[in-house]
């Protein structure tokens, strides 16, 4: 613990959450699997339209920042919109609705969604 | 990221998570915080997949991610899934991918595939760990009888291990961060023994979702990486989700 100005000694009767660690409790939605693929998440899209945007176009000014002038991030999203043709049913309906849903570009929903496997090194 | 599966004395089961995401992706001087951590929080929903009426699993998600990181199918498993970094990364399966060579699944696909299509712990357990991958990932399950659980940590072509619950040899827990069991975690990024270390002073009688939760609150365990905290049981597919700050001082990570 010394060693270590981050660490502290095990925590306890934290639950039920509150106080500065705590931020607050999340929405819950229903998904309807009964539904064509493109309408499953439109709900959601509709809540979440304005903060999906938000991240992606942080993302793109972080890669405008780190080379600036370069054409990377609008390179990414026409490269992402080809990939997406390429996706397996129903994920690539899916993210069709939610491009469509939020007005976040189909391109970014695609990267949004393969981010895991970019990050990965 | 921090998951957690353990079983208590009396055999039931319990998986908790920290999602921790945003490393180096900016930083917020003002506010002393990760900028896409802080970005995400108001994304994170709980989300229950119903056909029929019926709820066949439910996950913790970022809106507009399909996949999943965090979801129990009730009365049959739970399920997380960690980052795995590694130079063999997704990059070169996605490059794969475009070059022709589909035969491998994405990770956040296939978490919603195993979820949405697979009944039993086993065959949740089969399907994660004979998929070939484009990205490496480790894969924490839990189940719904004594003894079921385990960590599945992948390459993108193989199962480099399984990890399983063992209670007659004294392992009633398994904590995965973002490192090999076998190898020592990254001397910075030290969350494994500090998570270890807290279970070890709860003690396995006094288990529950409350303890665990202050395991995930214990710094470094949480840190200015951690967007949520899930806490898990298959019993009835409970589920509860948590967004998360940490005040300074707190690792950056």
């Amino acid at each position: 613990l010394a060693g270590d100005p981050f660490r502290e000694d095990c925590r306890n009767k934290t639950y039920p959450p509150s106080g500065p660690t705590y931020k607050g409790t999340v929405p819950t939605y229903i998904i309807n699997l009964d539904l064509p693929p493109y309408k499953r998440w439109a709900n959601v899209m509709n809540d979440k339209k304005t903060e999906l945007k938000k991240v992606m176009q942080n993302i793109k000014n972080l890669v405008n920042k780190f080379f600036p002038g370069s054409k990377i991030a609008d390179l990414v999203e026409v490269k992402m919109v080809h990939l997406l043709s390429s996706l397996p049913h129903p994920f690539r309906e899916e993210i069709e609705g939610i491009a469509n849903t939020s007005g976040a570009s189909l391109g970014d929903v695609v990267l949004f969604n393969i981010f895991y496997e970019i990050f990965t090194v | 990221c921090t998951s957690i599966v353990a079983e208590d004395k009396t055999g039931k089961l319990y998986h908790a998570r920290n999602l921790d995401f945003g490393l180096f992706l900016g930083w917020d001087i003002k506010n002393s915080s990760w900028t896409i951590t802080q970005l995400l929080k108001p994304l994170v929903v709980a989300l229950a997949f119903q056909r029929n009426n019926k709820t066949i699993f439910k996950s913790t998600n970022f809106a507009g991610y399909i996949g999943m990181l965090s979801g129990v199918r009730p009365g049959a498993f739970t399920l997380t899934m960690n980052e795995r970094f590694s130079i063999d990364g997704g990059y070169l399966g996605i490059l794969e991918w475009i070059l022709g060579r589909r035969d491998g699944m994405w990770m956040g696909f296939l978490t919603r595939a195993v979820l949405e299509n697979s009944t039993s712990y086993e065959e949740a357990k089969e399907k994660l760990a004979k998929t070939r991958l484009l990205a490496p990932a480790y894969f924490i399950l839990g189940g719904n009888k004594p003894g079921q659980g385990c960590v599945i940590t992948r390459s993108r072509a193989a199962t480099l291990d399984i990890w399983d619950l063992d209670i007659k040899q004294g392992t009633w827990f398994l904590v995965e961060t973002n490192y090999d069991r076998w190898k020592p975690p990254l001397f910075l990024d030290n969350r494994r023994d500090p998570a270890k270390q807290c279970l070890n002073q709860i003690k396995q009688e006094n288990l529950s979702l409350a303890t665990i939760y202050d395991v995930l609150s214990t710094k470094p365990v949480l840190n200015k990486l951690t967007v949520y905290t899930t806490l898990m049981a298959v019993d009835g597919g409970h589920t509860e989700t948590y967004l998360r700050e940490c005040p300074e001082p707190c690792c950056p990570w």
